[in-house]
């Protein structure tokens, strides 16, 4: 995936049945971010694989005051590219 | 402890938690 500076990683171990994911998101790089970002470190939040997008859960993070507007894009991609990481993997693990 | 708890109008929690030192040392 695609470096950007916001790193997304899973909080638990994965059964592969769960649809509801523990994950944790941090800031690695705040160069590319594009507002000023406030060290407020981890952020620990539940993701649903199968009903919830990850770009809500980026402008949710925005409204409750982590990340500026204009950053809600970038803070998407990097849980949308997790979440497809962890998808791809639970399909090889069955196959 | 360190962490501290935000809900979101939408009824998501956040937990926020210090960045694992672990990852930081990685880079």
């Amino acid at each position: 995936a695609e470096d950007t500076g916001v790193r997304v990683e899973l909080n638990e171990d994965d059964d592969g049945k769960k649809a509801s994911i523990a994950l944790k998101l941090w800031v690695e790089d705040t160069k590319k971010l594009k507002g000023k970002y406030k060290e407020t470190g981890a952020i620990e939040f539940s993701f649903d694989l199968e009903n919830e997008v990850p770009e809500v859960v980026a402008q949710e993070m925005v409204e409750s005051g982590f990340f500026l507007d204009c950053d809600v894009k970038i803070v998407g991609k990097s849980i949308r590219d997790r979440v497809a990481f962890i998808k791809w993997k639970r399909e090889r693990t069955v196959s | 402890s360190a962490t501290a708890q935000v809900v979101h109008s939408a009824g998501r929690r956040f937990i926020v938690s210090p960045v694992p030192e672990a990852r930081l040392r990685e880079q």
